[in-house]
């Protein structure tokens, strides 16, 4: 996280805030939520506060404008700039600036109101552009569903080193972005796309092509916007060149950027009995055309052709793959099965039936 | 002649990157010609400054990684102090 240079800051928790105009693009209702919800991702972590005020100056002016708007700082029309905001201060101190001709929503499509306002409110409040590419304060758009919106830790750490930590009782904690060479680095998911390795982590994937040393960090919203973040476990089937993608008792088929219609669907259509509420990890055995679930000490096999489960299943998974114990994830790359346990990884020679190497789980991102 | 498409990208891409670090990395914008007292080329200088900033390999040219982090939607306040 960044400060503002020269440190501003208000010099009162107690702060309001008023809308001076409206997008027409939005209900009136949902440019308050939008407001109201940006405002709380500060509040709940500070001991800040925020009243709304009607026809009166308030320390935070929020509007909607075009182009040039007097403030030395014209807007560019739709997309490159979609707001600004300025340090904490008297006048147009801690204002906001929405530039009206981006496509203002409530949801994935377009720029989502509340993702864009609690970022310009962070510049209200005395934060600068972080360099972290998961934090609410990094320069670009991210889309990230408002309903599992976390603020992140960075930003947490920023905004409590200016105004101080929250008056709960329990102090509130975010996400930190994962990085690639991290030893304690765990995974959701893996699942293998065309060609590429792609590593789930809670709202990330790590994108890895064994031809480039470089490992690509993004937000799972970037190709698939209506997925979830945490999900649980992911294969892909290359004969149809889909990828498929579970979180508790549903899971949704993709083919490139698409997630095909009537997903998400629940996991007991595949076969699964209604005592399972989640898969932990899964891998398609390319050569048979099998997919292995994985769900606590057991494995299911399910026939892709025949789409159903293959008979004399759930077995134990010790008993077919070794002591790999609970699997968290798993994919084959090159005719090898990798597990991961934790931050352990095994290399299971399914022609051998048995466990050839056993590596750290950030093997693949030339650490 | 119209002029070659590869040519006429390159022309957008140079404004691209210059009206980039212009508004987000404190590149003066240059009114008057001054004779180049030797050091690096400030554009280049500030290309830098923004490839570290989004973790890009650091390169000081507009490659297609720092081209398309340019064309991402972003906040309108710059990266580094004014």
């Amino acid at each position: 996280y960044v400060f503002t240079p020269g440190n501003p800051k208000w010099k009162r928790n107690n702060l309001t805030y008023r809308i001076l105009n409206y997008t027409p693009k939005m209900r009136r209702a949902d440019v308050d939520e939008a407001v109201r919800k940006a405002l709380s991702v500060w509040s709940n972590v500070t001991p800040l506060t925020f009243q709304k005020v009607e026809d009166k100056e308030a320390d935070i002016m929020i509007s909607f404008a075009y182009r040039d708007h007097q403030d030395n700082s014209p807007f560019d029309g739709p997309n490159g700039q979609l707001a600004h905001a300025f340090q904490p201060g008297e006048g147009i101190g801690g204002d906001v600036h929405m530039d009206e001709e981006e496509d203002w929503t409530k949801g994935g499509k377009g720029y989502n109101l509340f993702i864009v306002l609690a970022h310009e409110l962070g510049h209200s409040l005395g934060l600068s552009h972080s360099n972290d590419p998961g934090a609410l304060m990094y320069p670009t758009y991210s889309y990230t569903d408002p309903n599992e919106f976390l603020l992140p830790q960075d930003d947490i750490e920023g905004i409590q080193a200016i105004y101080g930590q929250s008056t709960s009782a329990v102090q509130p904690t975010g996400p930190v972005t994962p990085e690639a060479c991290d030893p304690n680095l765990t995974f959701d998911a893996i699942t293998t796309l065309r060609g590429e390795i792609f590593f789930f982590k809670g709202r990330y994937m790590l994108r890895k092509h064994t031809a480039r040393t470089e490992t690509e960090l993004n937000f799972i919203s970037l190709f698939w916007p209506r997925l979830p973040s945490g999900i649980q476990a992911a294969y892909e089937n290359i004969e149809t060149d889909e990828i498929t993608i579970f979180k508790e008792d549903k899971y949704w088929v993709i083919r490139g950027y698409d997630v095909l219609p009537g997903y998400p669907k629940p996991i007991y259509r595949l076969g699964f009995p209604k005592t399972i509420k989640r898969v932990n990890a899964a891998y398609n055995d390319e050569t048979t055309g099998k997919t292995y679930f994985f769900v606590a000490d057991r494995y299911w096999r399910y026939d892709e052709k025949k789409k159903s489960m293959d008979h004399g299943y759930p077995k134990k998974i010790v008993s077919s793959f070794g002591k790999i114990g609970r699997v968290d994830a798993a994919f084959q790359k090159d005719g090898y099965v990798y597990f991961f346990h934790g931050t352990t990884q095994f290399q299971f020679d399914p022609r051998a039936k048995r466990i050839v190497q056993q590596m750290k789980s950030t093997s693949w991102f030339n650490c | 002649f119209p002029v070659a498409p590869e040519a006429e990208d390159e022309e957008k891409s140079l404004q691209l990157v210059e009206s980039y670090l212009q508004n987000f990395y404190d590149l003066q914008r240059d009114h008057h010609p001054r004779l180049r007292r030797g050091g690096e080329n400030p554009l280049t200088e500030k290309l830098k400054e923004m490839q570290l900033f989004f973790g890009l390999e650091v390169t000081g040219k507009p490659d297609l990684d720092t081209l398309k982090a340019m064309k991402k939607p972003r906040c309108g306040i710059p990266d580094v102090e004014q």
